[in-house]
Order: C-alpha cells, then structure tokens, then sequence
C-alpha cells in the first residue's frame, strides 16, 4: 500500500562498483586495486 | 599469476584488523564461505603462520595478486567495498588472479578503446603473455567477476571495452558472484579435487538420479518422471524448456491406501561439520492429508545399517507451484538424508514432487520472499516506488523487512534494495534491546541454477550499529520503530511502524536482473536473513607466541642435521659420526679427529718455527747492541783474568 517516505540511507552513494569506489577515494592504483611493487614491475 | 611461489597453502590465514568495519567483517565471513562451497580454499583466523592476509580498512578496495611472501600481506576493504563480490574479487587477487581482460589472448575478445581512456590511466588495460600469466586452459571469460566493466576508467560517455561478440557488451563486468570459469580457474590453480563445503546437488535428470535409492521397508516407489498426472506439468530445473529433459521425482497419492510410504535416500554423505542445510523445491498436487518428511539415516559402529532420526514435516496445503523449502540438518556422522512421503486419508488427483535438492554445510536462509511475474513488476513500477516484503520474524525477536524499487530509485536506474526494522509483538519489543546492536541483515536474490555450484545470487548485507543517529537528528538509527519509524498499513490493514532503511540505490541493474535464472516461471525469490555478528566487534585474538613448530621452519638446518626447540629457541642438532662432527648454527661445518691430529701438528710445528725465529731475531739484535757498544768505547776492552 502507498505509505509515507521512510527516511533511507544509501551506503553506495551511487557507486555501482569497486573501481568506482577506488575513484573516489582518489586512487590511482595498478589496474585500479592492484597493489603492485617494483620488483613485480621489473619481473614483468 | 605464474609461479607456483605465488600460491597460498589451501588454508589462508587471515588477520581482521581493529580498523576494519564490523559489516565488512560479517561479509568477509560469508565471501569465505562461498569460497568453502565452491573451492577447495578454506581460511582460518592466523595463529602465527609465516604469511598471512591481514584485512584492513584502506582508502578504497584492493590487494596484492598472489603470495608476495612478505609475512604481512596487507588487502584493503573500505569505506563501500563491504560487497561480497567485492571482496570475492580481492581475495581472488591475492590468491594470484590478474584482471581477466588482462589475458595474453585478450585482443581476440575484446578491443580497448584507447581514445576514450582517462588521459594517464592507460597503464590499467595493460595485458601480460603467456609467460607472466596463464589462462588455465579456460575460455576467455566474459562473465568473469574479475573482468571490468566496458565504462571502466571511461573519459566520456563511450565504451573504454568493446567485446567482439555485442551480446556481451553488458554481461562484463559483472559484480555478483563467481562464474563457472573463475572457480575452474581457481580449482586449478590450486589442484582442488573438492570443495569443503558441498554435499551433493540433484536435479534428478540423469537416470542414475545421482546414487539416491529406493528406501526398504515402505510400500510405494518415488517415481522417475517429466510430468505427473494432477501436476505439476513440468520440473523446476528446466520448466519444460527442452524436450526429452526436465525430470523430477513423483511419489503417486492417487492409489494406494491410507498410511502408505515412499522412501526416497540420498547417496551415503559424510559431513565435515556439524550442521547442513537442505534446500529443494516440492510441488503438493495431493491430498491435504498427504504429507512429507524429512528424515537422515545416520551410521555409526553401534548401528551400521543406520538409525532414522526425524527432522521436520513439510507443511502446507497443496497448490500449483513449485515452493522452496529450506531444512536444517544436524548431523555429524555418515549419513542419507530420506524423503518420506505418507499418503494420508482421502481421495488425491495428484501427489508429492521433488526437484533441484542441494544439499551443503552451510546454515540455511531464514525467510524466502517470492515476488510472482517479476518482469512485469519491473516495467511496471513507478520509478521511485518501493514494494516491501512481509515482516519477518528473526530468531533473536527483531522483526524486519526488505523493501525493493523494481524500476530503480529516484537516484539511480537500477533497482534498489533497503533493510527496515519494524514493529513486532508490542510485548516481545519491550523485552529486546534498543537501539538493535550488531544484526547483520541479508538480501538475496537468488539464481535458480539447479546447482548451488553454479549460482551467481545477487546479495547484499547491512548491519545495525546501535551508535548510529539518523542523519541531522540526535535520534538512534536502529531504535524501535515505534520511536523512530512511521506508521503504515499493511496489505490487510494491520499497522505497524517502519524504521528507517538502509541499503542501496545499487543492488542490481534490470538488465542483470532479467538474466540468468533470478526469474523462473516468471517469479523472482529473494533470501532475506538476520546474523547476530556481535561476536565480530572485539579485536581478532593476535597469536600468543609464534609457534614453536613455526620458529623451526625458519632455520634451515644443513647436512641432514634436525631442529629442534632449545626452550624458546630453535637450534640445530647436527650428524654426529665415529670420527667426525657437523657443527655451527646451521651444521654447515664438518670436523673429525684426523682433523685434531692434523691441527695439533701443525699447530705444534707452527709454534716451534715461531719460537726459533723469535731467538735468531733476540740473538741477532743483542750481537748488534753489543759489538756497537764496544765500538763507542774506541776500540774495545780487553778484559784478562786479573787473579790468574
């Protein structure tokens, strides 16, 4: 039935995905969430 | 990620730290648990192994690819990462996975669209050869949970990732659960011969109908068939889609007297935890006096040809549908479950069916809220509106709802998913606690695959934090309804308040909705449970001291010597011979008594020629000291023997 609006949060905020998420927060990592050091860098 | 140093025993030990938001840790938890059920990996809190994974609550989502054997390995879930699939998919990273369109053979599959990248963040469709990474043998994976989505790291409004075959443009991308290809890989990988979790699955096409048997002792035989007279017309697994296939089991209340039974056993399991839950779907076409029950025959070495201990009747009346049951077993020894089907008295135009029955360790869904044509809700639905489950009744006494927008909220196209406590028996409110602290709330939409294996459910879970106000107000976001929600009125006029949601405007897109099996026989079924995960709020215990047996696996002892703990140090204990010995603190020196002998004469030798040379060098200095006196006296002295 119509009822009145509940108030709702939105743990999302919108943010279909992970790597939408890592944008967010400003990341800038390898391939978006990989967390790559040199030396795997240089083996590759 | 080539290299079997990269690998992770099957046991990966993990470390939640404090950092880490207690609904993360909760579906941490259950992303294990898919990982139980599908693989062979398994994960236990770390007690002072080498390496481990240690969770921690980052700027963002993200882990390393593989055993970096760095003792501390650090994977990162923050702030909008507490998904399942999300973390699904950092696990599956440091478990030694690589994006998928990252593959050597990506270009056949799919073509990056490099001018519509993100200027700077072309380095992320990078791609790796066949020497850094292999593909397992394993087609390339659209539907992969490890694949980006085509407006990955886009700069506009166009497509950065265009697959070759269109019809695969949306299926990219998908962040719900594990493909069939990610656990293949996976289960590779890592020589998985069984999951450890699984029981069995049976969707009873195949004519060996998956080692079940006849029981002894009944009157009546459960019958192998593709419809049945009464209903149902169709089995579940296949709703009549293919011809020659779809059967399910039929146990016939049209003949047969009153008290009649058919017992229908499972193959012999053997359970590795205590508790399991049975899932299956039952069509009731007889008479209401008819009934099922769910048994298990349990072996041990006092009853080896097994005792029948009774679990629960299937209640309810007949009707024209295939219904989901869910029944909780407790068995902790081998054991079949039983069907056992009772033709009660009256006349019956039908009987009991089975079909799809899953059967794995896990504890069952509590509440099943099954949305009849789907579809048609979907396209139907204003945008913006929500339809609400019924109230659900949880163990611990909340009562709480599940509150859908088919056609996508006010924010957002998809649909979304909100979680609301709500009022319940005024007297049983009184006696809990409020604000409600630490429930876990789950929402599921299940995929109708036959085979738990192969479902790709769509699920999502928040938890009640008792400290949580309500946005620009001093009231508790998880209080009594009565105190902090709004009255509405149910479809049959009860009134009952409805706190606040909470949720996401994402929980899945329609079109990922309309795919797969999440609609069958035009119905959507949503699993909606509640977790007390309370337990999960106080720090994970560190490892008391680091294993003694740990310490020895640091040192490597050598020339066959053994390790062994010198009170709180591991030291080595070398090969000792007749004549000779290993020693140093790895035994990496040999020595014998030859070698004394040796040493001793040397030694001897070496002191005696040093000793001869010190006395010509004293001789020699004192002969120079004494003739250079003489001649500073003009000639010398010569001394006579004055008393001859």
């Amino acid at each position: 039935l119509p009822t009145s609006k509940v108030t709702e949060y939105d743990v999302d905020g919108g943010k279909e995905d992970l790597f939408a998420v890592n944008q967010a927060a400003g990341l800038d990592l390898f391939e978006g969430d990989i967390l790559y050091d040199e030396e795997q860098v240089r083996n590759s | 990620l080539i290299g079997d140093q990269y690998l992770w025993p099957t046991t990966v030990p993990y470390y939640f730290e404090d950092d880490l938001d207690i609904n993360a840790k909760g579906v941490i938890m259950k992303a294990f648990e898919q990982y139980r059920l599908k693989t062979c990996i398994d994960y236990k809190p770390w007690s002072g192994e080498k390496n481990y994974i240690s969770v921690f609550k980052g700027s963002g989502c993200f882990s390393s690819v593989g055993n970096q054997r760095k003792g501390k390995q650090t994977l990162s879930i923050g702030a909008g990462c507490d998904r399942i699939a999300t973390i699904e998919h950092e696990f599956l990273h440091a478990l030694g996975f690589w994006h998928e369109q990252s593959r050597a053979d990506r270009d056949d599959y799919v073509t990056i669209m490099w001018d519509r990248i993100q200027a700077g963040r072309e380095h992320n469709f990078n791609k790796y050869d066949d020497t850094t990474s292999s593909s397992l043998n394993v087609p390339y994976d659209y539907g992969s949970m490890m694949h980006y989505s085509k407006t990955a790291f886009q700069n506009g409004t166009e497509p950065t990732i265009v697959t070759k075959i269109p019809a695969f443009s949306d299926v990219i991308g998908q962040r719900m659960e594990f493909s069939d290809s990610d656990l293949l890989k996976l289960n590779r990988l890592y020589n998985c011969t069984r999951p450890t979790t699984f029981l069995d699955t049976c969707d009873f096409e195949l004519e060996n109908i998956c080692g079940m048997i006849q029981g002894q002792g009944d009157n009546a035989d459960w019958e192998r068939v593709t419809k049945a007279t009464g209903g149902p017309d169709t089995d579940y697994s296949n709703m009549g889609r293919c011809t020659g296939t779809g059967y399910f089991m039929h146990f016939s209340t049209v003949s047969g007297s009153e008290g009649h039974t058919a017992l229908l056993e499972s193959r012999l399991l053997y359970p590795n935890r205590n508790y399991q839950c049975l899932q299956f779907f039952y069509y009731h076409s007889g008479n209401p006096n008819d009934k099922l029950e769910i048994w298990v025959r349990e072996y041990n070495e006092a009853n080896p040809s097994g005792t029948l201990r009774m679990i629960e009747t299937i209640t309810g009346l007949p009707e024209t549908l295939w219904q989901l049951h869910h029944v909780s077993l407790n068995v902790s020894t081998k054991f079949r479950v039983v069907f056992k089907g009772t033709k009660g008295a009256g006349s019956s135009t039908g009987g009991l069916s089975l079909d799809d029955v899953n059967l794995s360790e896990t504890t069952c869904p509590e509440h099943v809220w099954r949305i009849k044509n789907f579809k048609s809700i979907m396209e139907n639905t204003p945008r913006g509106t929500a339809i609400y489950s019924p109230r659900f009744r949880s163990k611990y006494g909340y009562t709480f709802q599940m509150g859908l927008y088919p056609n996508g909220t006010e924010t957002s196209k998809d649909m979304g998913a909100f979680a609301s406590l709500t009022s319940g028996d005024d007297v049983i409110d009184g006696e809990l606690t409020w604000p409600c602290p630490w429930m876990q709330i789950t929402m599921m939409l299940m995929d109708q695959n036959a085979d738990i294996r192969k479902r790709m459910s769509n699920q999502r879970s928040v938890t009640s934090d008792p400290n949580q106000k309500v946005e620009g107000s001093t009231m508790f976001f998880w209080d009594n309804p009565r105190k902090v929600g709004m009255e509405v009125t149910d479809g049959d006029g009860t009134k009952y308040f409805r706190g606040p949601g909470f949720g996401t405007s994402v929980y899945l897109t329609q079109a990922r909705a309309l795919s797969r099996e999440f609609i069958k026989g035009g119905d959507a079924i949503f699993l909606l449970s509640m977790e007390d995960i309370s337990h999960l709020v106080s720090s994970q215990p560190l490892p008391p001291t680091t294993p003694t047996d740990d310490l020895c696996t640091l040192i490597k002892c050598e020339n066959d010597g053994v390790c062994v703990m010198d009170g709180v140090k591991a030291a080595c204990r070398c090969v000792v011979g007749d004549d000779w010995w290993y020693y140093g603190d790895r035994c990496q020196f040999k020595s014998s008594n030859q070698d004394g002998v040796v040493t001793a004469v040397v030694s001897t030798v070496v002191v005696f020629v040093v000793m001869l040379v010190v006395t010509v060098v004293i001789v020699v200095c004192m002969k120079k000291k004494f003739k250079k006196k003489m001649n500073d006296m003009g000639g010398g002295t010569t001394t006579q023997n004055n008393y001859a």
